[in-house]
Formats: structure tokens, sequence, C-alpha cells
């Protein structure tokens, strides 16, 4: 198999020819243009660890795929052997099934729905958090964390099947250490100069303060939402509190943010699947 | 039927062949046979060598393929053809003017994944279906 055909091109290639070949492996992409990602340092924010791992559970399970239609055939061809081996589906990318959103320290990839949203999916986006300074404190003395995400990005055609925003809780000693709290995840309706913001609640979830892990809160109606009304989008906001309603310094919580290392960095992250079949642009 | 009709191997050819190629150390055998049955070829598109490492986060590259070779009288087994070409291959022995021979094309597609960068440092992963070659055939 290895024989060369007469006509490969075995040189380096021209500078036009590169171009020409950029431009068209980008059309296959079904990009414009090569995108210029800035700044590492929003890089860094938008989780790139986590859809490393997506990406190489995906990747698996396309190898697996291939095995499968392999052994499918010899399958098939070995039955008149009368040994044929089961395709069995193991479970899809070697997720540990928690049955809990609330997950164990390795990378957040442990919850079962994520294996169907990732089954399903034609792309899968991490956002990049666009709120750069944390303002702890609300008007009415509330801490709380913000976060904007711009969905205007998505590809079009593509429709969002599900979302999550994802935040790392360390375990918190000290004083709360036996507390139960309870973070909650809010979306903002509407601003005010010299008020605290108009808010819909989302998700919330109770947790020992000695815990630690990844949080994750499901906002796929909320990003449904933000894609069909950018001018709405106007963030997340996210609190702690004790269960007698009193609120919580994030840090003293545990909550991790922009501050903490790559691997624990807030990220929204949303699944979709084509709603139509994308073409090609004829060249 | 299309008997003595003969291409001129080096019309055909119309690519720089090293001097010392098969063909013409081979002498007179048949040229279909000579030329390579419609196979699967390698073909790797490295994204490192189109030097997009700064937004293209996995794979460095793919394996791509792409498929060539003669689809002639007999389509034999290893081929790969499809009946639609056998019935192709009969026609264009009646009419080698006007009806073409069955192609050599993909048969099977795979997908690949991409994770990359967009120009606002949002991360993608998208599943490109039915992008790689999986086997070739004549159709």
């Amino acid at each position: 198999d290895n024989h060369v055909h007469s006509s490969f091109i075995y040189r380096r290639l021209r500078n036009h020819e590169r171009r020409e070949i950029q431009r068209e492996i980008l059309s296959i992409l079904g990009l414009p243009h090569r995108p210029k990602p800035f700044s590492p340092a929003k890089q860094a924010s938008s989780a790139p660890l986590f859809m490393l791992d997506l990406y190489n559970a995906m990747a698996t399970e396309e190898a697996e795929e291939d095995a499968l239609l392999e052994d499918t055939g010899k399958a098939i061809s070995m039955n008149s052997l009368g040994n044929s081996r089961k395709s069995q589906h193991s479970a899809p990318y070697g997720y540990s099934r928690a049955p809990v959103a609330w997950t164990s320290q390795s990378p957040p990839l442990a919850t079962s729905h994520d294996a169907n949203f990732l089954n399903d999916a034609d792309m899968v986006m991490s956002f990049v958090n666009l709120v750069e300074r944390d303002r702890d404190f609300s008007h009415q003395r509330r801490h709380y964390k913000e976060f904007r995400f711009d969905l205007t990005q998505i590809p079009d055609g593509e429709a969002v099947t599900a979302a999550e925003f994802r935040i790392y809780k360390d375990h918190s000693h000290g004083r709360y250490e036996n507390v139960t709290l309870k973070v909650s995840i809010y979306q903002v309706i509407k601003e005010y100069q010299n008020r605290d913001a108009e808010t819909f609640l989302l998700d919330s979830k109770k947790i020992r303060a000695s815990d630690g892990g990844w949080l994750v809160f499901d906002i796929t109606a909320t990003s449904n939402h933000w894609v069909l009304n950018p001018q709405q989008n106007m963030g997340l906001q996210l609190c702690v509190e004790t269960m007698d309603g009193r609120s919580i310094n994030m840090k003293s919580a545990g909550i991790i943010g922009r501050s903490g290392p790559q691997s624990k960095q807030p990220f929204l992250v949303a699944f979709f699947k084509a709603s139509e079949v994308l073409l090609r642009s004829v060249r | 039927a299309t008997g003595g009709k003969r291409k001129n191997p080096t019309r055909n050819k119309g690519r720089s062949q090293p001097k010392t190629s098969q063909a013409s150390r081979i002498g007179d055998q048949n040229i279909s046979e000579q030329k390579q049955a419609c196979k699967k070829h390698e073909l790797y598109v490295s994204f490192r060598e189109l030097g997009w490492q700064d937004w293209i986060i996995a794979p460095e590259g793919y394996a791509a393929f792409y498929c060539d070779g003669e689809c002639s009288f007999p389509l034999n087994a290893h081929m790969n053809a499809t009946n639609h070409a056998i019935v192709q291959t009969l026609v264009h022995l009646m009419f080698p003017d006007n009806v073409p021979k069955p192609c050599c094309a993909p048969t099977k597609l795979n997908a690949i994944s991409v994770l990359y960068f967009d120009d606002s440092s949002n991360v993608i992963l998208k599943k490109y279906r039915n992008m790689v070659v999986r086997s070739c055939g004549c159709h």
C-alpha cells in the first residue's frame, strides 16, 4: 500500500499553492477565514482542557465506531464459524456515570447526560467569560459573582440542544466547615444604576461547605433565549447563602473564579445540533 | 467490441513521469492492467504544515485519503464495485465514445472532530460527518 502514485506532489508548496490549499481546507471546515484568537489569557478562560477531554472522548467514539464497523463486518463473515462477537456498545466515551451533577475532582466530564449531549452534538462550544472585574458586593450588601458570555458567535444553522454553566468549588474549611450551603445561579433580567439587578432564579444546589468539585447548572433554556434575543443577554449571577439565607463571601465558600488555575476556571459550555444540512458554498 | 482502439499511454498520462517508469519497462503488457485498480490513497492534511497551530488545538492533522485508479472491464471482486458500476462498464463497452466508464469514488466516509479557537477565543469542538474516505469503489 505504500506505493506512491506517480502524480503525487512531493515537494514544498509554493506560497500561492499554500494559500489556495488553506482556503480550500477552511471551506471544508466551514470557516470563512482563519480565526485569529487574541490574548492567551482569554484563551485560558474558555476551558480548553475540558474541551480537549471532550475531543478525546469524541475521537475515542469515532475509533470505536470504526472498530465496530470492522468487527461487524468480521462478525458477519465469522458467523458461519459460529463465534461472532457481540457488537456491544460500552458506555460511550468511557464516562463514569455518576448519577448526580455534583461530581468528583477530576475534570468535569463525569455527568451521564453529557454523554448523551455529546452523542447527538455536531458541535460543542465553551465560551469566554467576558466579565473582567468582579464586583463581589451588591447594593443590598449581597455577595455575588457576575458572568457574561457572548453567544452571538454561533455559526448559522446550529441549534442549542443543551447548555451548562460550570464552576469549581474547593473544600472550604474554617468557620463554615460543617455548614450546608446553597449555591444559586440567576439570569440577569434587568440592570439598574443604584440598586440590585432584577434576576430570575435558574438553578440552585445544596452542598456541604467541606466538599469540593465541579458544580454543573443547566442553563439550556436561558442560552436558547439569548441566542434568539442577544440584546437580552445580561449575563448570570451566582450567589452562595447559608440555609438561613445569609449571603456568604465567594472566597470563604471556596468558589474558584478567574484567579484560579486554568483547569478550574468557570465556563459556559453549549452543545449544538445542526438544524439544517450545511452545504459548502460552490466555488 | 472496443478491441483495437488503444489509448496512447503518454497522452493519457498527462503527468510528469519519472523516466524509468514502470510502464516503459514492462513493454507490451496490457495498459489497463498496468494502471492501478481503483483504491484508496493516502493524503495527509497537516494543520501544522499550514501554520495553524495558534488556533487549532487538536488534531495536528488528519489522514484525508483520496480515491484513484481504473474501473476497467472486468470489474473483479476487490474493486468493490456497485451493481450499477457493472452495468455502466457493459454499456461503456458498447458505446465507448458516449458512455463513460464507472469512476473510482468513496464508498464509505468517516467523521473527524476538530478542536479550535474562534476569533473571540471561545473553544469549538466540531464534528465533521462524512469527511474522510474510509473505502473506495467503482460507481
